[in-house]
This record gives C-alpha cells, structure tokens and sequence, in this order.
C-alpha cells in the first residue's frame, strides 16, 4: 500500500487531470484504488460525480468528528472508490491550524487505511496552496507525484516545493517520504517555451521526470464538462494514450522499487 | 482610490498574468498604480525584477512588526509601484488565523494608504486559495476582477466565489465591496469549448463581462520567462493590444461609476 500526493502549489498545472485520470487508468488494470480529495474546490469530486456529498465528510474526519473508513465510496469506475471534498475543508485548515500536533492531522486521519491495506494506491488531490492542507500532506504521504506545466512560472515554484518536501524528509516528521516522479503537462510539441521547458527539467531532473509527457488537447478541457474522465470521453485519443502510458510507468516504477 | 482585488480560487486562470499587465498598462497611460503581491508564490513580485526581497515584507505588516508604506518599491515601469511577495507570506495565514480580527487584518493593513492617497488604483494579485489571504482581500477590497479561464473546473468555481463575496458584503464586514468585472481569459475561438463557456458566462452575466477577451497565445508563456511583461516584450501582439483593450475598458467603467 502507498499513498501518493499530486501536489504542485502552482496552480492550474494539471493536478486534478493527472489524479483523476491516473487512478482511473490504474483502476481498469483490476489493481483497488482510492482517490481523495484534498481540495475544497472538489474538482475530482465533481468528475467523479460525489459533487457535495452530505453528512459528515474530511472536515470531520481531520477534526476528529468522523472516522474516516466510513466517508468511503465507491465511483461507477470498478476498482476505484473515493473521499470526496465539500467546501467546508477550507474551514478545516484554520481549525487543524489551531491544534498542536497540526502537522500530522491527516497522516493520523488515514492511519485506519493504512492497517487495513484495502487499496493498493492511494491519490491524494491536492489544492493549489502553500498552506497546512498541503504540509498535511506532505507528511502523510509516502511518494509525491509533481505535474510541471512546461511554462515558465510552473518552473519557478518547483525548485520550492521540492526544498520544503526534503525539510518535512530530514526533519524527521515524514523521513520515508521520497519523489516518485514529475510529469510534464501541456505539452505543445509546436511552441519552443514548451520544448524548451521539458529540455531544461530533463536535463535537471533526469530519471526523475516521467517518460512520458501529457499532450496539451482540448479533449481533456471537454471532458470535465460531460462529467467523465479523459479515457471515458475520448478513449482512443491522444490524451487518454498519454495517461495509460502513464499509468504502465507508474506502476513499472513502483515494481522496481 | 479604489482597491482592486483579481482574484480567483481556481488555479492557473490567468490572475498574475492580468495582475501585472494590467497594472502596468493603466501605469503607462500616466495613472499612478500599485501592485500588491498576495501571493507566496510571488510570481508578480519576479516579472516585477522584485525576487525575494530582504528586510520586513507584507509579512511583519500582517502581523503588525513593520508600516506597510516603507515596504513599497517603485518598479522599471513609470507610474508602476510594487509591494512584492516573499515566501513566509504562506506562514502569515497561520499567525493571522490566530488573531482575534483575522478578517481585517489586511484592511487594517492597507489603511495608511488609503490616507495618503498617492496610488490612484492598488492592485491585489491573490494567490490560487480559499484561505485566510483571500478572505482578507475579499474584506479589504473596494472591486473584484475576476479572471475565467474559459473552461469548465473555472466555471464551476465561479458561483462559489461570487457568493463567498456576497457574504462579505452582505455580513458588514465590507458593505460597499462590488463586482468591477468578469475577464475571460486563454480564449482561443477556434475551441468549441472556450466558444460556449464564452457564451455561457456573457449570457448569465450579462454586462459584468468585460468586452475584451484575453487570447491564448503562447507569448504570455514566453514573456515572464525574459522577466517581462506582454506589453514589453511583444507590444504589438495580439496579447498587448488585449490589456491594453482591457486598460481602455476599466477606466470607463471606473469613470462611469
Ligand atoms: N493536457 C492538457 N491539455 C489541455 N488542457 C488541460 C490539460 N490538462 C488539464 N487541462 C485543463 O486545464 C485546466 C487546469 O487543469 P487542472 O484543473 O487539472 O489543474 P490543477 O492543477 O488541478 O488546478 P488547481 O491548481 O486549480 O487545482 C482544466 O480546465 C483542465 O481541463
Ligand atoms: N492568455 C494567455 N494565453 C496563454 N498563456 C497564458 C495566458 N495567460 C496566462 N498564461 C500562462 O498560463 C499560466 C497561468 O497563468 P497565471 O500564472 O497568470 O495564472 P494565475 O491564476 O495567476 O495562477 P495561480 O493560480 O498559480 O496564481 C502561466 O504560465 C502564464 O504564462
Ligand atoms: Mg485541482
Ligand atoms: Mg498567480
């Protein structure tokens, strides 16, 4: 079992598509999943059709109210269930903030998950943001998963997040956390900022940046809008190949691990 | 005076980008502008040659350690003040949490400004967050700007947003904040999608939209890159002659008030 973050606090980078699609493509190989939502914007949520689910939801379950095992539901995608998010988390990291152990709210939330090893990847979905939801997970996850849009401003911020995901590493609160990889999204093979972007994280990063990088199409702008995800909408596209091919990696990786 | 805040809960719609071209297009018309980095990310503060500032920041100001007035630095661009950002911005929204005020603690902030009157328009860039920084704007703020990327997750933040700002206005905490404008952004009309979100958004909002639409064109990924903005590095593009459009149409609906 091992729970992984899609974290980049660039916003707009591809979080939310490459944590929707991800899991759905791992899903569809028989292997269990479970994707949570992080983000009181409930994007996934939305796709997965769990938009404001009622009764207790992660607001309870990190503020200690709900277990939160039973916050768990199933998606019309087989092998893949999902916590979705309502508006309330905002709330949420004002009053995690308030308690003294904040840092670890979330890894002690889904200590229950981690016993009962009923999923065999976790996804965690996280919002845009520098603040408590994402040291959160940054200390409950095990691997971080890092989209990059092949723009400038996604480039400027990576160099951070990866500074702050080594400090919770060595300063002992999530020593086993490592990077599992970053992806490169929106890539428009024509533009050379784009072309030049990957050269530049290639050649930084090297292996740690996936084979494959996510093609910039409208399809995955589309699909949101009918509710599905990439492989549903538009299943022999460019997209829904880049994200199965993603997924072969994905799990490649973690074999050899 | 007015404070205006672009703001957008969605990440990657294209606040930076309006932020600072929009400034520094009103700027060049002779109208003394400042811009305010809400932002950690600090994206503004970089194209604005303003990279981590040493000394006191918004930061101390927040908390109450240093005036906000000695914090502003004037920028390459005539007319074009700066109030960068500097990364323990994200470690201000948990000491602000704490206070008994939090809501207020920008206005507060912001109020020798508004005495001095020697900024015509003061720009917020807000970073991607329901959190405490956007709920400050929110209370600080005269109007909203609200870029919409022309897809569907943008959509469907927007409602939340416009009724979070309702309760603002509606509670007391700031009774005469009101709506400056909707600005479509990334539009590329050869998209059925960004066609019909178009449409969507003027048919439901009507004349809060503004007139102009800001294209997609790969110039905007280009232009931070060379820390410039649109209009210097490419002032007879498509995007240029947009903000340019957009400063044009701000100002008489400022005057028309
Ligand atoms: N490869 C792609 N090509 C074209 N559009 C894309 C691609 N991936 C995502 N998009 C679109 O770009 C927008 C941003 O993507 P998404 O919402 O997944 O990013 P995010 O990082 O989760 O954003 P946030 O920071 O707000 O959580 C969405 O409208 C999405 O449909
Ligand atoms: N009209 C446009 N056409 C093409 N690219 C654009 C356009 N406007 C902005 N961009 C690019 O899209 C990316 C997102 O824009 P920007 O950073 O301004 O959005 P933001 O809303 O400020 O993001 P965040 O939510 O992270 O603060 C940037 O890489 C920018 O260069
Ligand atoms: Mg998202
Ligand atoms: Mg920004």
């Amino acid at each position: 079992m091992s729970i992984i973050a899609i974290i980049n606090q660039k916003g707009g980078v591809g979080k939310t598509t490459t944590a929707v699609n991800l899991s759905a493509a791992i899903a569809q190989t028989g292997i269990p999943t479970l994707l949570i939502d992080l983000d009181p914007q409930a994007n996934a949520s939305s796709v997965l059709g769990l938009h404001n689910p009622v009764g207790p939801g992660l607001y309870e379950a990190l503020t200690g109210s709900a277990p939160l095992p039973s916050l768990i539901q199933p998606t019309r995608i087989p092998n893949l269930s999902a916590l979705p998010a309502r508006l309330d988390l905002a709330g949420a990291e004002v009053e995690v903030a308030r308690l003294d152990n904040h840092l670890f709210q979330l890894r002690n939330t889904l200590a229950p998950l981690r016993q009962s090893n009923s999923f065999h990847y976790i996804f965690l979905d996280c919002p845009p943001s520098l603040g408590i939801l994402m040291s959160n997970a940054l200390a409950a996850a095990d691997q971080l998963l890092v989209p990059v849009q092949c723009e400038y401003y996604a480039l400027e911020g990576l160099g951070l997040l990866l500074q702050v995901a080594s400090q919770i590493r060595d300063s002992g609160a999530n020593p086993s956390l490592c990077l599992c990889g970053l992806l490169m999204t929106m890539y428009d093979s024509r533009t050379n900022l784009n072309t030049a972007v990957v050269r530049d994280v290639r050649s930084h990063f090297a292996n740690a940046v996936f084979q494959v990088a996510i093609p910039r199409t409208v399809r995955f702008g589309e699909a949101p809008s009918h509710g599905l995800t990439i492989l549903e909408y538009d299943p022999h596209g460019t997209g829904s190949l880049a994200y199965r091919t993603l997924a072969a990696e994905f799990l490649q990786r973690q074999n050899s691990k």
